[in-house]
């Protein structure tokens, strides 16, 4: 029989391992070894793809998503989109402990957390800012438009739509990896 | 970003993820880290999955639930990923994904799809006997 209790998580975040196994150790359930662990990787900026200061938009604002889920009762707690707040797991678990509902988005999410008591600030960083500005000058590429006008693969927005879509291709759900890109 | 599976001594199962997204994204674009069955799923009568990588790809397939419904058929955690990435590599041959899948009695496993620049997986783990977390590598599929 494998022993028991376990933490495992994508990436190798050690300190988020660590911060979950504290509160599984600690006596906590796996809900809060799930929010402790994921916390920490929010605190720590995990590889840039967690938390604030990371993977700007075409506007250069952070957004964060979270979510959260009990095997037992099978609550979730869900938000994404999250402006302004850092702690997005702490504001997931505010979702599922306090109100009836799954999933909270956008400006509406940060109001809500808000209201919990969470800490509203600016999510930019120097680092975001300086991947924006690079993002900029390269003309907006890598870009997520199609069928749009300016052509996306060459120039920066505003966009707006073309006539006449060409047919798609499966193919075009392949896309180049970034290992500092991903949800 | 982060997916993460905790199971208590008592094999109760929790799930969760946490992310800023792709970069440069369209201003409202969402991911798959939120969306249960895709980020992440959890039931204690079977086991946990959590995935990452391309959230537009992959939140098509729901590829923790999948894995979860895998283990929930009989399949071992490792397995149950890799059936997870098989599924959405026979409508999308390359995509950049990983999944980790544990089950309620502790056993775990992982599986991802090879992409140009991505041909191993790093997750991270602890468990009983261990002073620091275990790093597991798995080579993709």
């Amino acid at each position: 029989q494998p022993p028991l209790p376990l933490v495992v998580n994508t990436w190798p975040f050690h300190s988020a391992t660590q911060a979950a196994w504290k509160a599984l150790s600690a006596g906590g359930s796996p809900l809060d070894a799930v929010e402790r662990g994921c916390a920490q990787c929010e605190v720590d900026q995990c590889d840039g793809t967690v938390g604030y200061g990371g993977s700007p938009d075409e506007s250069g604002e952070t957004t964060l998503d979270a979510m959260i889920m009990d095997g037992n009762t099978m609550a979730v707690g869900a938000v994404a989109n999250l402006r302004r707040i850092k702690n997005a797991i702490g504001v997931a678990r505010a979702v599922m402990d306090h109100t009836k509902h799954t999933f909270l988005v956008g400006e509406s999410a940060s109001l809500f957390a808000e209201s919990m008591g969470f800490v509203c600030e600016d999510l930019t960083t120097n680092r975001s800012l300086s991947i924006y500005s690079k993002w900029l000058d390269l003309r907006c590429q890598p870009n997520f438009r199609k069928n749009v006008t300016p052509d996306p693969t060459k120039s920066c927005g505003p966009y707006k739509p073309v006539r006449g879509l060409p047919e798609e291709k499966t193919s075009s759900l392949q896309k180049e990896v970034d290992l500092h890109s991903h949800d | 970003t982060i997916g993460m599976i905790a199971v208590d001594r008592n094999g109760n199962v929790a799930t969760g993820t946490s992310t800023n997204g792709a970069s440069h994204k369209i201003p409202g674009r969402v991911g798959d880290s939120p969306v249960i069955g895709a980020g992440s799923y959890a039931d204690s009568l079977v086991g946990g999955a959590a995935a990452t990588g391309d959230g537009d790809t992959m939140m098509r397939f729901l590829p923790s639930y999948q894995a979860v419904e895998n283990m929930r058929l009989g399949a071992d955690p490792t397995t149950a990923c890799q059936k997870a990435i098989d599924r959405i590599q026979k409508r999308i041959p390359v995509f950049f994904g990983a999944i980790i899948c544990a089950n309620r009695t502790g056993s775990y496993g992982a599986a991802c799809s090879k992409a140009p620049g991505f041909t191993q997986f790093h997750y991270s783990v602890f468990k009983p006997d261990l002073s620091q977390p275990l790093e597991e590598i798995v080579d993709c599929l």
